[in-house]
């Protein structure tokens, strides 16, 4: 059952696999596991799909754990796929969204790198793929996205963190989520859920260049993060993510709002430095419940704003 | 598996471009075997690096020789790594 899973712990992919497919089966009439494709090293890629029926809704895609080392990523992500479905029928803005939108949810985006966490560096954040000529393995993949693909803030060693690959969707990974999402063709919003640094970023991170949408989307994502905030005063910032971090090209939310997603969005979590990426279990339901609001802010806002 | 025993987080506060560009040598250096947590180097946020304990005091050095300002975030990463993994065995028993 799904009241007996333990949310303020962290869980190897078997465990959250194995969540996903209770969560399924408790929720027949509204969840579906979409199988996206498999990793480098063969794992299953699952996104929860959210739909309460229709052909080909508008969709909201969140996706967490791109970064295997992230795993307040993973473990917000699977409390977040639990209040979705226990929020349905209850929440009438819940109920709302998925009366008109679909919402899909993958929770571990890097299966290859988040076993790898658990078994051999948990410090790992790229993917598992190997390249000839050289010893050392795995791509950021968030550097692997078509949008200003091998540009500034990413690495041509294969060595680095911030490798960005062979060439744009090289991983199999990043090309199983592209797929989706053009086979979809109808996705109105794209979230990608990291850490640490407490950050809600929109594009650009390929060049510093302003997005025709700025304005707005600074506006919802600051009404995000004051509903964020509003639950333990957690401190975050927002802005695009070449202005407030650093320039980095070949990211997703770069990719996604070049194709026509308006919405994209980037979260980075807690925390500030204090844990970085080892934060205490004991901090997950925090960490979930206030992304939640700010998560439900944008989604909301999606829904109201049609385009 | 890989142990982190001695490795720091180092905070890194970049106050000038003479500090950026140091942090870029830094970056450079690929045999130190740095791992930058927050990438980017500008006056406006903190950059946190990782730095394996055969590295540390060589890294230590250079920002001191060059006035770059720091602390240290964490003092030993495997004492973290320890503590959660001891978290994960006892949640696993609860769960059971």
């Amino acid at each position: 059952s799904t009241k007996s899973f333990n949310f303020a712990a962290y869980h190897d992919l078997e465990t959250i696999y194995s969540f996903m497919d209770t969560l399924v089966a408790s929720h027949p009439n509204l969840i579906t596991k979409v199988h996206i494709g498999n990793s480098y090293e063969n794992r299953p890629m699952y996104a929860l799909k959210f739909s309460t029926g229709g052909v080909n809704r508008p969709a909201i895609w969140v996706d967490a754990g791109i970064h295997s080392r992230e795993w307040v990523t993973q473990a917000s992500a699977v409390w977040i796929a639990n209040k979705i479905a226990s929020n349905y029928g209850v929440d009438p803005s819940v109920t709302s969204l998925l009366g008109q939108m679909d919402i899909y949810l993958m929770i571990v985006t890097n299966p290859d790198g988040y076993v790898f966490t658990h078994t051999n560096n948990r410090m790992w954040r790229k993917t598992r793929s190997v390249k000839s000529g050289s010893s050392c393995r795995g791509v950021d993949p968030n550097r692997n996205w078509d949008a200003g693909f091998g540009g500034p803030g990413a690495s041509k060693d294969p060595c680095s963190d911030s490798y960005h690959g062979p060439y744009a969707h090289s991983e199999v990974e990043v090309k199983n989520v592209v797929d989706l999402i053009m086979g979809h063709g109808n996705f109105k919003s794209f979230i990608s859920v990291h850490s640490y640094s407490q950050l809600l970023m929109y594009p650009y991170g390929y060049t510093c260049t302003d997005i025709p949408d700025m304005s707005e989307l600074h506006s919802v994502g600051t009404a995000a993060i004051k509903e964020l905030t509003s639950l333990y005063n957690t401190r975050y910032q927002v802005g695009s993510i070449c202005k407030i971090i650093y320039q980095a090209s070949g990211g997703s939310i770069d990719w996604t709002y070049d194709i026509g997603i308006k919405y994209s969005f980037a979260f980075e979590l807690r925390d500030t430095g204090f844990y970085g990426f080892l934060l205490p279990a004991n901090q997950i339901i925090p960490t979930a419940e206030e992304t939640w609001l700010g998560l439900k802010y944008i989604m909301e806002y999606v829904r109201n704003h049609p385009y | 598996k890989e142990l982190f025993n001695g490795d720091q987080v180092l905070r890194i506060h970049v106050e000038s471009e003479d500090h950026i560009q140091a942090l870029k040598e830094l970056e450079e250096d690929v045999d130190s075997g740095l791992d930058f947590w927050t990438h980017g180097f500008s006056t406006e946020r903190p950059i946190d690096i990782r730095v394996p304990h055969s590295s540390l005091s060589a890294v230590k050095d250079f920002l001191k020789k060059n006035n770059v300002p720091f602390n240290v975030m964490i003092n030993n990463v495997q004492e973290l790594l320890d503590r959660e993994k001891s978290e994960m065995v006892s949640n696993a028993k609860m769960e059971r």
